[in-house]
Formats: C-alpha cells, structure tokens, sequence
C-alpha cells in the first residue's frame, strides 16, 4: 500500500508506477491516474490528477523525471505525489487549493530513458527514440518543444546529451505532453522539475529578452525559495534560464510560457556539491521536503492571483 | 550494462573567461567522450565534469597546464554506482 512505501529510496519504473495505482486506491475521492500516451518503447505515460471535482478547473501542472539520470527528481515527484494527497483536508492551504484548482503531476515523464538508467547505463539522459542514419539513439526531450527550436544551446548532433531531435515535438513523450496540455486548455501554471544545480528558473532559454512577466515572475521565484530555504538553508538562485544557466532553446517552460501560461518554472534540486546526478537516497526526503514548501509557495500565488 | 569504472567527476572552479574558452574547447573533443553534468558558461557556477578513466590524464594535464583549480568531486563513478546499487536491493529486498 502507498503508506508503506519507503519514500527514502530510489524504485524503479514498475515499483512507482504500482505505487501510484496504491496512492489512487488509498485516496479514491481525490486521486485518479490518467495514461496520456505511451513512450517510444510502448511503455504508458502516466499523470496523476489531484482533483476535488468540478469541471474543467483551472489546474496546475507539475512534471518530474523528463531528465532520465536525475534521479532525486522523480523520486521527489513521489514524495510530493503522497504529500498532496495525505495533506488534502489537514492542511488548510492546500486543501483551499484543492478546492478551486486541480493539480497534474507527471512522475516520470520519460519512462524509457528512466528504465535504460536502471538495466544499462545510470548515465542516460534523452529518450531512447532510434533515427535514420545514426547509430545513436535518443533526443534530449528538453530541447525538443516547439520553442526557439534548434537555436543556441541546443545540439544538431544525434550523439550529443542535448541534442534537439528530427523537428519540434518529435519526441512521442514530449507530444504527448503537449497534446495533453493543449487540449485540457485551462493550466495557469506549468512547473518542471529537475535535478541539480539549486535553481529556480523561468522562461526563456531561447533568448535573453525578459519575458514580459520577468518582474513578477522573479518576485514569485524569490518568495518561494525563502520558503524553500526555511527548513535547511539550502540557497537556491532565481532567474531567467538563459541569464542564470545559458542559453538553451526548445525548452519545456518556454512552450507553455508562450502557450499562455503565465507561471512557468523549472527546478534544479539539490546539489551536495559532491554526488551531482548521484545523490544518495538518505537526501530524497530532505530534498522533497524543502522543494514542497516553494511548489507549495508558487501554487499559493498561482489560486491567489487568477488571470 | 556500462560500467563506469575508474571514472572521476571533477568540478572546475572557473574564474576567467579565456578558462571559460579552454572549458568549451574540451567539450568539442568528442574523443574525450566527456559528459558535462554542468556546463561552461559562466564564472558563476562550477562545470562539473564526468571524465572517463581512459581520458582522466589527459584533461588532468590540460586544466593543470592551463592553470585551471579543479577538484575531484567523485573519485570513481562506480563504486558510487556499486553503492546505490547495493543500497537499492537491500531496500526492496526490505520491502518484499
């Protein structure tokens, strides 16, 4: 069952994706899991929707794990999943938000890339979607949105980690998503988690311009990772992905920024400063726990400020 | 299943712009087979390297005869890999 879970430990594809049909069991009035698609290698793509009715509310969106090496990230991505769903109805902020706003969260949005990690090699970090004409195998699926697409900071090379793939949304997985997002039509915010490196970005990547919401998006940032740096002082940085990483074309939150939605962020969790990728599983719940209070600051301002 | 053995992860601590330039001119050597877990872009942050036994010394050599601090973050990639490995069973074995 969900409660016995040991949320301090990395699981593989099959043991999560048992876990979520235990966490819907155990909330069956708040939880339902919905497959939006499947990956390239056929396996199902899985969102969880944290609803307490309604038509079409306005929703929140949260995806985990398109990275497949950055492991503390779909771990946190389960860590946060029971969060919600045991804190609905004790917490009287979160529960207000349950209360006119749904929440999606995707645990491993790239479910092939996730299993290579764990049978053939922990450094895997695209798909694992096969190309004419090379031998290398994969798009980095963080480069392949239909947002400045193919421009700076994104690679034309097949065998490169960050490499943009064949044309926009090329990737199933990354399709899926969009599919998913655009005909749902009602998110205000859109956040993707990865890992490391303590930043919490928005857009863009493609280009060094500020977004129009810059100043509001920068105070949003700001006030979240105080809350996140309550529990352990972990500092975090805040700012636009090109001016506070590089510059990195055919991202995530640049799509949806453009999409329309406004609140659009990235998360680089935790960094030790001496395991990077590796981080032991001793710091999973440490590392959730932290990033909860800013998702939980930036969803706050998200029901607050509808637009 | 790759194995990683021998594999160092270094963090580079840049400081100037032309180190920036030496950085981004490993990471064109695809002979290297260098997996940057972050990149060369800015002075702010450090570029954290995986850099595979066989070409270890070699980039060792570059950095120190370019003057560029560095420090070995993880010192063999696999015992690292060993470990969460090991870790992993004993947890679902746990579980079960």
């Amino acid at each position: 069952g969900s409660k016995s879970f040991n949320f301090a430990a990395y699981h593989t594809l099959e043991t999560i994706y048992q876990w979520m049909d235990s966490l819907v069991a155990d909330h069956p009035s708040l939880v339902t899991k919905l497959q939006i698609g499947s990956s390239y290698e056929n396996r199902p793509m899985y969102v969880l929707k944290f609803s307490t009715g309604g038509d079409n509310r306005p929703a929140i969106w949260i995806d985990a794990g398109i990275h497949a090496r950055e492991w503390v990230s779909q771990a946190t991505g389960v860590w946060t999943a029971n969060k919600i769903a045991t804190d609905y109805g004790r917490d009287t902020s979160l529960t207000s938000l349950l209360n006119k706003m749904d929440v999606f969260l995707m645990i491993v949005t790239n479910p092939d890339g996730y299993v290579f990690t764990h049978t053939s090699n922990r450094m895997w970090r695209k798909t694992r979607s096969r190309l004419p004409g090379t031998t290398c195998r994969g798009v980095d699926p963080n480069r392949n949105w239909d947002a400045g697409f193919g421009g700076p900071g994104a690679s034309r090379n097949p065998c490169s980690d960050s490499y943009h793939g064949p044309s926009p949304h090329s990737e199933v997985e990354v399709d899926n998503v969009v599919n998913f997002v655009q005909s749902h039509g009602n998110f205000k915010s859109f956040i993707s988690i990865h890992a490391y490196s303590q930043l919490l970005m928005y857009p863009y990547g493609y280009s060094c311009n500020d977004v129009p919401d810059a100043p509001e998006l920068d105070s949003v940032g700001r006030s979240a990772v105080k809350a996140l740096s309550t529990l352990f002082g972990t500092s975090y940085k805040v700012g636009s992905i090109c001016k506070i990483i590089y510059q990195a074309s055919g991202g995530s939150i640049d799509w949806s920024y453009n999409l329309g939605i406004k609140y659009s962020f990235a998360f680089e969790l935790r960094d030790t400063g001496r395991y990077g990728f590796l981080l032991p599983a001793n710091q999973i719940v440490p590392t959730a726990s932290e990033t909860w209070l800013a998702l939980k600051n930036i969803m706050e301002y998200v029901r607050d400020h509808p637009y | 299943r790759q194995l990683f053995v021998g594999d160092q992860v270094l963090r580079v601590a840049v400081e100037t712009e032309e180190q920036l330039r030496l950085l981004a001119s490993l990471e064109e050597d695809e002979i290297l087979q260098l997996d940057f877990w972050l990149h060369p872009v800015s002075s702010d942050l450090p570029v954290d390297i995986r850099v595979p036994f066989a070409s270890l010394q070699t980039v060792k050599v570059f950095l120190e005869s370019n003057d560029i601090p560095y420090t070995v973050m993880i010192k063999d990639v696999q015992d690292l890999l060993d470990e969460e490995e090991a870790e992993m069973e004993a947890d679902s074995v746990r579980e079960r």
